[in-house]
């Protein structure tokens, strides 16, 4: 997150068992990003673990206008390393439970 | 703070609020 300018967070608490997740994106340092993005504040989605990909959400992002096209793959990026993050977590946390 | 609702085309909603000052880095 600190390299992309953008912060990914859950906006919901993570019980390990939902496929779809909130979650909430703002810009942490435009200086970082390509393009200018839109003046908005935390953009607030539901992101399905399993079968989505963070690339049409970047995408979808763009479209909506929150972000030029030249941000979208660092969008992704961003929105990839939260889901690693918490598909880590939730392996960890069946290991520890096994 | 008040919230605004993007729906793409696609299905996907997107719910905009302001980012809570705490959340932001310190200059």
């Amino acid at each position: 997150a600190e390299e992309t300018g953008l912060r990914v967070e859950l906006a919901e608490e993570d019980d390990g068992s939902k496929d779809s997740i909130a979650m909430r994106l703002w810009v942490e340092d435009p200086k970082k990003l390509k393009g200018k993005p839109k003046d908005n504040g935390a953009i607030e989605f539901s992101f399905d673990l399993n079968k989505e990909n963070p690339d049409d959400v970047a995408q979808e992002m763009v479209d909506s206008g929150f972000f030029q096209e030249c941000d979208s793959k660092t969008v992704a990026k961003s929105i990839r390393d939260r889901v690693a993050l918490i598909k880590w977590r939730r392996e960890r946390c069946q290991q520890v439970n096994v | 703070g008040s919230a605004t609702q993007v729906v793409h085309s696609a299905g996907r909603r997107f719910i905009v609020s302001p980012v809570p000052e705490s959340r932001l880095r310190e200059p």
